[in-house]
């Protein structure tokens, strides 16, 4: 396995935006790619990322390999990495180690760091192909802000999705909050846009903590999606066009 | 108090 990124930047985001809601997991290569998915300590989230073999400078694999790596031990190599440097990732059947390089685009610094590999029992879920009620695709920034002023007055959220705007509302211990968000097109600047498509109206509760969590990713992506249906997990989806996405699916709160 | 689901509720092992 060989896989080599122009810049180290995008794999940089995509560790801090995962790292500290999985610690260690497996990341799985095909020739279409390298993709982890991983559910959180407390099993209430579930993180899938996808890194498109087409989003790599190059990339080969062979054979089919699955390396169990510390997500924080992977932040802590690509530390070492300059954001424009290029990162190549090798790995060789039977071997116990992932190697990085990182080299200079003047070519004049190399660095080479070995990772230890671990024996992780990952246990893979079944993600259905669901028809979500509602669709909202907003800027990642107003997702992050809205989560982050919210956290302030209460643990969770309430998101409650109409035709034409889309409700964060929150209560806590000295008060409650809430941010309304109105459909806007921008033709000139479609990063700007919130669309909402509604099929039912819906009205989800999810612990603010975890979208704190999935906001991180905000510097990979301008745009985020908020997939709803009643009833059934939330999946926010950081695209990543021409490399992949992250997607984060968070088991809502459910009045007994 | 609305409770916590387990993402498992959903998505099962495949």
């Amino acid at each position: 396995f060989e896989a080599k990124w122009d810049h180290a930047s995008t794999l940089k985001k995509v560790i801090d935006a995962v790292k500290d809601l999985i610690g260690d997991t497996s990341w799985d290569c095909t020739n279409t790619g390298m993709s982890l998915q991983s559910m959180d300590s407390s099993h209430v989230a579930l993180v899938h990322v996808l890194l498109k073999s087409e989003g790599f400078e190059s990339y080969r694999c062979d054979r089919n390999v699955s390396m169990g790596i510390s997500l924080n031990s992977m932040a802590k190599v690509l530390k070492c990495a300059g954001n424009d440097d290029s990162v190549t990732l090798r790995h060789e059947s039977e071997s116990s180690v992932v190697n990085f390089a990182f080299e200079s685009h003047k070519e004049e610094r190399v660095s080479e760091f070995e990772l230890k590999l671990m024996n992780i029992d990952t246990e893979h879920l079944g993600i259905p192909e669901t028809e979500y009620d509602s669709i909202i695709k907003m800027p990642s920034a107003d997702l992050r802000r809205t989560c982050a002023d919210l956290s302030q007055f209460g643990d969770s959220v309430t998101i409650s999705c109409a035709k034409s705007d889309v409700r964060f509302e929150t209560s806590g211990d000295i008060g409650t909050g809430n941010v309304r968000l109105s459909a806007r097109g921008s033709s000139d600047k479609p990063e700007t846009e919130i669309a909402i498509e509604m099929i039912n109206p819906v009205s989800l509760t999810f612990a603010l903590k975890y979208l704190n969590f999935f906001t991180k990713a905000a510097p990979l992506s301008d745009t985020v999606k908020l997939c709803m249906s009643n009833n059934h997990p939330l999946c926010v989806e950081f695209p990543m066009p021409e490399v992949g996405y992250i997607r984060y699916y968070l088991a809502p709160k459910i009045d007994e | 108090m609305a409770q916590q689901k387990s993402i498992m509720n959903y998505f099962k092992a495949s």
